[in-house]
């Protein structure tokens, strides 16, 4: 409207001033229609770029409610896919790495805590002492920030974080829901040998009575075998879960702190390294990239507690690529590939003494996740 | 980041009383925000 009132206000004006020729009429006439006219061309472009999203997102929404959504083949996954994650990982973090100066160290993990949500409160150190953003990432707490339940009939929260998913493990091959629709087997989180109680289904009797066996002889297969079979998503049936195996997957954002707790009092057993690609973590990437939890490199814990088996995968991303154990130092994560080849089987640690491994009160610092 | 945890905890037999089951019971819901050190699932002795 306001573009139209200015074209007949104009050419009032220029009726007006009939003093002047006609051609240099026309040609401002023509400079004046020339701006409004892309204004209200952007305006139009703008509105049809949000109509089209507002149908995207309801088209999506619908899509999520039926559960047909995830997984769909995606041209940002595949994308994703080609790059070369390790690479920028290992970059970002020895960007991450550089010393800041002490006057711009409150500034930057100030920005820092803004953008991510952090609580700058809750920081144990002046912000002064942290040499770089790196260093900052894994800060630690003030004492009793973080109060343990000392229920000894729960299970706490090893992280900061946001609950994506948890259940019972019940069914065959006791999968996982990465998102509605989409799920991966435990034993492809934990790896092929893990300890995970599956008992064999035997198939000539029902759910009930059937024979329930050990899977040893499942879990003596090479990885090799496994993995050539079906990599990745290999079905481990029929081996059902045991009952009473739970799961909960815990996501970490950005801003949170980024140590990991012993979530009960246990033995770890031994640990299990997968070097796998680093994809990023987020809630897009949790819906497009298939797989996610058993592609990305990752650490797997196993071991016993008061109420039998315990494992626990701490999962990198491509901006929190390496992870920090304390109770094995030595432990190098995010490390150039050596081989091409994928995939590589996980390297394994049992821990000493064998069966009793490290023992780890509920509430005891175990791991970090570190940038790049 | 993400952390999976995966384990065996307590399984009974269905009670009329569910609140003292001895079963192991989730007490998060999915899309909340968790600390280190909160609960996350609890059962009775």
């Amino acid at each position: 409207t306001t573009f139209f009132r200015k074209v007949q206000a104009t050419e009032a004006r220029a009726s007006l001033n009939s003093g002047g020729s006609s051609s240099s009429n026309s040609s401002s006439q023509g400079s004046n229609l020339l701006l409004p006219g892309a204004t209200v061309a952007t305006i139009v472009m703008l509105g049809l770029l949000h109509a089209r999203r507002l149908y995207d997102d309801q088209k999506v929404e619908e899509a999520r409610e039926k559960g047909t959504l995830e997984f769909r083949p995606d041209a940002k996954a595949t994308f994703m896919r080609l790059l070369p994650l390790r690479s920028i990982s290992r970059f970002w973090g020895t960007l991450t790495s550089v010393e800041l100066p002490m006057w711009l160290r409150p500034y930057a993990y100030k920005g820092w805590a803004r953008a991510f949500h952090s609580n700058l409160e809750e920081v144990a150190l002046p912000l002064e002492e942290y040499a770089s953003l790196r260093e900052f990432f894994v800060r630690r707490l003030k004492e009793g920030t973080r109060p343990i339940d000392c229920n000894p009939c729960c299970l706490v929260s090893p992280v900061d974080g946001t609950v994506l998913q948890f259940g019972e493990l019940k069914k065959a091959g006791a999968m996982i829901e990465q998102v509605k629709g989409f799920s991966y087997s435990a034993s492809s989180l934990l790896g092929a040998s893990s300890l995970l109680p599956m008992a064999v289904v035997d198939d000539n009797k029902n759910e009930d009575g059937g024979q329930e066996g050990s899977t040893d002889d499942a879990n003596q297969k090479s990885w090799w075998r496994v993995s050539l079979a079906s990599p990745k998503v290999r079905d481990p049936a029929p081996a059902c879960p045991l009952k009473g195996l739970f799961y909960c997957v815990i996501y970490l954002r950005p801003g949170d702190y980024h140590r990991i707790h012993s979530p009960v009092d246990w033995n770890v057993l031994g640990r299990r390294h997968f070097s796998g690609c680093l994809f990023p973590m987020n809630e897009r990437a949790t819906r497009t990239i298939r797989n996610l939890h058993v592609e990305n490199e990752r650490i797997v814990l196993e071991g016993k507690w008061q109420e039998g088996f315990m494992a626990m995968a701490a999962i990198g991303a491509t901006n929190i690529g390496s992870i920090e154990l304390f109770i094995e130092p030595t432990l190098r994560t995010n490390r150039p590939w050596k081989k091409m080849l994928h995939p590589e089987p996980p390297e394994e640690q049992v821990y000493e003494p064998k069966g009793t491994g490290v023992f780890l009160k509920k509430g005891d610092e175990l791991a970090a996740f570190n940038m790049g | 980041s993400t952390v999976v945890l995966v384990f065996q905890a307590p399984i009974s037999e269905p009670s009329a009383d569910k609140s003292m089951s001895a079963e192991f019971r989730f007490c998060i819901k999915k899309g909340d925000r968790v600390r280190m050190g909160e609960a996350l699932g609890r059962w009775h002795d």
